[in-house]
């Protein structure tokens, strides 16, 4: 039965969506079946996985909106991943869902359906705190959270914990926080280094032993709509993605 | 009359903020008046300016929902800037706000009350397409678009410009692009010396001859609470930002 994971945080370019495509690339490695759920408008994780998102037939809008059936409207990218993509269409989704009984449960009930078909299932959230996030962390057992160390990225964790503590209060009692994830670091930066320090104080082994650094292979390899392992796997932006994997698989023994 | 500026872009962590604040204080250099409006529900440029998001009498939500005065909303930051501030209150706000006739106006409409006042009234946006940003697309003469020159960012400036035109076909005719100003630029770095490129190319001279250069004094500078022309003025980053100022007045010349 699959582990669910929200990719999530407000706070925009943390790398939520280079975590995500990277994550799920890294999972496949280590031959594990894994299902990407891109639920940004942006549609980021989609191009990122080379599919394009303006020749989609279908998306996670008509899975949310219009009930379409989920396994009818994962793709599969060149890379082997399966993928719900997402395009524009869910930019208005957040006005058309609010008038759905039960909106804040339509991921969760259409990813029940499919979930006994694979071990992760990663979900991209977007840059914000609104329903299509709610949505996310209602369908995950658990949230993983990158982390910029920079300080808006720092401040904006307290908005973000208290978003996931009422989620749990009323919607998904057993969603906890898989771990958060430092991204960009770059060691010679004492504001690196001090918000780093900072969040082992609060977090304490919450926070994943593997630092992300900064390192331009994984901004380049979405422009050749690949995961940074198969664009360079030498890269220290790959090693870092590989040894996360590692991590998240040592914490979920039965997959 | 002030000249209003919406400091847009749907993809997160391209430097929205770190523009507007910046820029606003160098107006401010420059003897211009200037009033910064935080349109984001992440509070990010109240914080940035040293107000505390948590502790505020009134906000831009009160503006926007409940038709509170603006200038009673209207607070003095240390620098002498004057700011319309935000907070997580703003989250909720768009399923408000599509319930009000003519939603699209607000902050139109509560900008007038007080334009008269101002040189320049700058509004910081949130990474989305959403209804603030649109709001804030309303109430603008044109739209300053930071673009970090990586493949993500470019990529999304076709939803963004779409948006901004259909901004321009049904609520706001005279809005204009008043330029893309390209941040956390890395001479050293070919995607960025790439990406750039590729900007100049399709935008021409609305593309800001001023390069933000990735200097981390920028990112510093928030955590004290204070533009960068005050916590290090003789940064790379704060002269950048004088700079881009002078391009913007140069632009408006009768401010
Ligand atoms: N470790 C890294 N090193 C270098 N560049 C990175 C790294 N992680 C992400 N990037 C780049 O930084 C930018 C922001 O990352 P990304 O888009 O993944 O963040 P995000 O949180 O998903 O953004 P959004 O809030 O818009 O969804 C992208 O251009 C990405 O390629
Ligand atoms: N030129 C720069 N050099 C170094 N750091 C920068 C620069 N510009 C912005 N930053 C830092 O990068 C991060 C992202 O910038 P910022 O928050 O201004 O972007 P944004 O577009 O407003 O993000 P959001 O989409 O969340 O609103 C911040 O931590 C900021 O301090
Ligand atoms: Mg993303
Ligand atoms: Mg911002």
């Amino acid at each position: 039965m699959a582990v669910v994971l929200a990719i999530a945080n407000q706070k925009g370019g943390v790398g939520k969506t280079t975590t995500c495509v990277n994550l799920a690339a890294s999972l496949q490695e280590m031959k594990r079946k894994v299902l990407l759920v891109d639920l940004d408008p942006q549609g980021n994780a989609t191009m990122g996985l080379g599919v394009d998102k303006n020749q989609l037939s279908s998306s996670i809008y008509d899975v949310l909106i219009d009930g379409t059936s989920i396994a009818d409207a994962i793709v599969v990218d060149d890379s082997g991943l399966d993928l719900l993509a997402s395009n524009i269409d869910l930019t208005g989704a957040e006005i058309e869902l609010i008038q759905i009984e039960r909106w804040e449960f339509r991921l969760r009930e259409a990813l029940a359906a499919i979930k006994n078909r694979y071990d992760f299932i990663l979900i991209d959230c977007p840059p914000s705190l609104g329903l299509l996030t709610v949505n996310g962390l209602v369908a995950a057992d658990s949230v993983i959270v990158p982390v910029q160390c920079e300080y808006y990225a720092l401040e904006g964790l307290t908005a973000l914990m208290s978003s996931i503590r009422r989620v749990v209060a009323s919607l998904n009692p057993s969603l906890a926080i898989e771990g958060l994830v430092r991204t960009m670091y770059d060691p010679r930066n004492s504001l690196s280094r001090e918000v780093s320090s900072q969040l082992v104080d609060y977090f304490g082994d919450r926070v994943y032993r593997t630092l992300i650094p900064r390192n331009v292979r994984l901004a380049e390899a979405p422009s050749h709509g690949v995961p940074v392992v198969f664009y360079d796997k030498y890269s220290r932006g790959a090693i870092a993605y590989l040894t996360l994997a590692g991590e998240v698989v040592k914490k979920h023994p039965q997959t």
